[in-house]
């Protein structure tokens, strides 16, 4: 059989592989559940419904793979090295941390070892602090207008607690210091107490 | 400028500007999205009352409002291409659904695909000119994804050359198609085709709904608006009901299947005609993932920023809560996400448009892969920008509950998305109905094309787990 692959999980290229390889896994799985549930003379339609559980997770995984693919892919597009560097970072979380949510997919599969999964915890950690100084800079990068994005909280000026007093103070309730319902039954219920 | 977000922005270690244009497609298309926004947020026509202080009528009323306006001026303006329109929709609506949203991204399309030269003279102009204001009632109360369940009929009366369009059960009345309830007065009704006695499955009719003129409903004709829901305020979703309705022959979309006046049926070429516009719409949504969630990750983020909470070590000044790890693991992922998804909305929106020019060409040899791609991306960053909204909101605390942080509204007006356009389990299963079979072709010693083609290495790829 073909020389292993050993995966590397700085690697995205190597990364990609597992993902692919774990949606091949997962898409045979699913086919031979099929199979085995026709050999116990289910007709196709109970055997497909009989195994609708693995054919999701095939998909799943499949459409991860391609995820991915596509982000690595875009890498190769980017030609400004600083630009590059940050966003290979995000690629390299995007792609551990999928990993980490189904990462009995890959143990199972034989795709990593314990120790590579403990491992890539810990880079993952190393990934959120080194992303940490640029987490503005990259929502920024978006480019959503303020009014676009409709939020007091994600305002660009970070001008929060300031525009949320002020928008409060406009909702219709705020209308008159004292509601209208204060005289109609608050007011007439105290004197019948 | 708060002080925290301004050390932020001067930490940054690359050019905010060079990363927008690559996630725009180059500087030329992020400086001409940046004029439409511009034309649009600067014109006092598209001033609005803020909806969250608005009654649901009132909301809707706003919104037909910036509609009318918005078709005016796209026409004064003369913007034709379709990004061009769908950036100066998104912003004149700041991103929210709008009434018109059927009538534009569905009605419109499915003449363009679906009618003969005759329909369109007939039809397409009094459309384009807002006289037809048009919805695609599809989904019933009774039946959604699954199309070959659908009840209406359209039964041939070859005596007066007419189609009479019914809905015969409760359960087969029209639900939610958007701008059905008080906007449109037509509809293109798919409807299970009888003619000769015999049922031909689903085709589409346009159906007169209100008078063109007094927008009265006609006889015959249940119409409304099927009530508040969970989000889309703007959107009169709504009910049809049609209670023996006659419609002349020519009302039935025949660019592909045919019926004579006789009553004889014609088949249309391939039953894959229609996939085109769902592969489309499909596509699209996986756009909307993106979009939607690199707002929810903005908001969650710079909040984040400006926030102090609590203490990391004890007698030091409250931290940004962008600080602690948990924040960091709960926001930095979904912003990778968010990233991930709009370079796979990039590829499916280049994709489907090289292959529908192949389609042109009667080649429809890759839609299937792309039908199958397209539903289980849908699928997949639907679900997945759905859990991150929600996510993103909680990471806000308490004023994440506010209206005013826009992440409710975010979330509301997004999570259709994993319902409507193909229910997302059903996506999976179209899916993986593709990966299977190409799966047991590959086993079958088949060599695969396109993105399929690691099922071909299966057997003989194996992996050697790396010693740490």
């Amino acid at each position: 059989s073909a020389r292993p692959t050993v995966v590397d999980i700085n690697d995205l290229a190597s990364l990609v592989e597992i993902y692919k390889l774990r949606a091949a896994i997962l898409v045979g799985m699913a086919a031979k559940s099929i199979q085995q549930e026709l050999q116990h003379r289910k007709n196709q339609a109970d055997a497909w419904n009989n195994s609708a559980i693995d054919l999701v997770k095939a998909s799943d995984a499949h459409c991860h793979y391609v995820v991915v693919k596509l982000f690595t892919d875009k890498l190769g597009e980017i030609g400004d090295t600083a630009v590059h560097s940050v966003v290979s970072s995000l690629a390299l979380l995007y792609a551990l941390h999928g990993i980490t949510v189904n990462s009995g997919d890959f143990l199972q599969a034989g795709l990593l070892s314990v120790p590579q999964v403990l491992q890539i915890s810990v880079r993952i950690k190393e990934l959120l602090s080194q992303l940490r100084p640029n987490a503005v800079a990259l929502v920024d990068s978006f480019d959503i207008h303020n009014k676009k994005l409709n939020s007091v909280l994600g305002r660009y000026d970070g001008n929060v607690y300031e525009n949320m007093f002020e928008w409060a103070r406009r909702s219709p309730l705020n209308a008159t210091e004292v509601h209208e319902s204060f005289y109609k039954y608050l007011k007439p219920l105290r004197s019948k107490l | 400028m708060n002080a925290d977000i301004l050390k932020e922005r001067q930490n940054a270690t690359f050019d905010v500007e060079k990363l927008t244009n690559i996630l725009d497609g180059g500087p030329e298309l992020t400086k001409r999205r940046r004029e439409i926004e511009s034309m649009v947020l600067n014109d006092p026509d598209f001033m609005e009352e803020d909806p969250n202080f608005l009654s649901r009528s009132e909301r809707y009323d706003q919104a037909v409002r910036k509609s009318a306006q918005m078709i005016l001026k796209l026409r004064e303006y003369g913007i034709a291409d379709p990004e061009e329109i769908y950036c100066y929709k998104s912003t004149v609506h700041l991103g929210k659904p709008e009434p018109l949203d059927l009538h534009l991204g569905m009605f419109l399309p499915t003449l363009l695909n679906q009618a003969n030269q005759e329909q369109m003279d007939r039809f397409f102009m009094p459309s384009w000119n807002l006289e037809i204001i048009g919805t695609y009632a599809q989904t019933e109360m009774g039946h959604g994804t699954h199309l070959r369940g659908l009840e209406t009929t359209a039964t041939y009366d070859p005596a007066t050359q007419e189609f009479v369009l019914n809905s015969p059960t409760v359960s087969s009345i029209k639900w939610w198609p958007g701008g059905l309830g008080k906007t449109s007065n037509h509809a293109i009704v798919l409807a299970q085709l009888y003619t000769q006695g015999n049922c031909h499955g689903l085709h589409a009719f346009i159906v007169p709904i209100r008078d063109m003129n007094t927008h009265v409903p006609l006889p015959g004709i249940v119409v409304g608006d099927i009530g508040p829901k969970f989000g889309f305020d703007e959107i009169d979703n709504g009910y049809l009901k049609m209670e023996n309705v006659r419609i002349p022959r020519e009302n039935m979309l025949m660019k592909y299947a045919k019926v004579e006046p006789d009553g004889t049926y014609k088949k249309p070429p391939s039953a894959k005609l229609t996939y085109g516009t769902m592969v489309f719409i499909r596509s699209m949504i996986v756009g909307e993932s993106a979009r939607a969630l690199s707002k929810a990750s903005t908001i969650a983020i710079r909040y984040s920023a400006v926030r102090h909470q609590s203490e990391i070590r004890p007698g030091e000044p409250e931290p940004q809560i962008l600080d602690f790890q948990t924040q960091q693991y709960k926001l930095f992922p979904l912003l990778a996400t968010a990233y991930a998804f709009i370079f796979v909305g990039q590829y499916m929106k280049d994709t489907y448009s090289r292959i529908s020019g192949d389609i042109n060409q009667g080649d429809f040899s890759e839609l299937p892969e792309l039908h199958a791609l397209s539903a289980g991306l849908k699928a997949f960053t639907t679900w997945t920008a759905n859990a991150a909204i929600e996510v993103c909101r909680m990471s806000c605390g308490g004023h994440g509950y506010s209206r005013s942080s826009g992440l409710p509204d975010l979330y509301v007006n997004f999570t259709p998305t994993c319902t409507y356009e193909g229910e997302n389990t059903v996506m999976m299963l179209q899916t993986a109905r593709y990966l299977v079979k190409s799966y047991q072709q590959a086993k079958a010693g088949q060599q695969l094309s396109g993105i399929v083609s690691y099922l071909n290495e299966t057997d003989h790829r194996r992996v050697q787990p790396q010693p740490v």
